[in-house]
């Protein structure tokens, strides 16, 4: 563990809790998007099926039990108890152009021919595709509320402090995975021009709102 | 390597 994975995993803490926080208060999901809290929990269920088979920590193991639990009750909260305040005309994007690509190249390029590896390596690559759909309704509504431009922030920086990480531990640890590195950078270039609005609008104040 | 066989990452 270092600094820059221990912020990384904060940050990603941070962002569902913003998130939970969000739709618990206003009793509301309005500008998020349920098809991309679906990815996530994709995301979860396919790269933490080791949960049990292998234990890393006590640490690994209640973030993974995190992590996956949040994504589900996020899920509930998104398509049962607030559903009626889910904003279905704004979340159109297609997640089977996600999922089909995504699960094709996983099953082409990755570590081992296994079938964890394969889900593992298909979860990497998703995830860095799963914020597609929320950007993509932000862009559609025009505007977003504050506190999930927070949320958004929280969670494209995880991935960025991860690229710290992966630099810290191949000079210091020698371990180097380019799967997760290439789809980490791609995730968090996904975000840079949300990043630039966040940076120049939201923290001077101002809503988060896209150029018309 | 070591580190492939066990994701010791999030």
């Amino acid at each position: 563990m270092n600094v820059f994975r221990l912020l990384g995993d904060m940050s990603h803490l941070l962002a569902i809790l913003i998130l939970l926080l969000k739709m618990w208060k206003t009793r509301s999901c309005a500008g998020i998007s349920g098809k991309t809290q679906i990815l996530f929990a994709l995301v979860f269920t396919t790269r933490y099926l080791d949960l049990f088979s292998s234990f890393i920590s006590i640490y690994n193991t209640t973030m993974k039990l995190f992590f996956i639990a949040s994504s589900y009750f996020t899920i509930f909260l998104m398509y049962s108890k607030f559903k009626a305040t889910y904003d279905s005309n704004h979340d159109s994007f297609r997640m089977e152009f996600l999922v089909v690509p995504v699960g094709g190249l996983a099953f082409l390029v990755n570590h081992e021919f296994l079938p964890l590896e394969i889900l593992w390596t298909f979860s990497i690559y998703l995830e860095s595709v799963a914020i597609l759909p929320q950007l993509f309704m932000v862009s559609k509504t025009g505007e977003a509320e504050t506190i999930t431009s927070h949320y958004l922030f929280a969670l494209g920086s995880y991935r960025l402090l991860y690229i710290f990480n992966w630099v810290y531990r191949y000079y210091f640890d020698g371990f180097f995975d380019l799967i997760a590195v290439v789809a980490g950078c791609v995730q968090t270039i996904l975000y840079c021009d949300f990043f630039y609005l966040y940076i120049t609008k939201v923290l001077k104040g101002k809503k988060l709102s896209l150029p018309a | 390597k070591p580190w492939l066989d066990k994701k010791d990452e999030l």
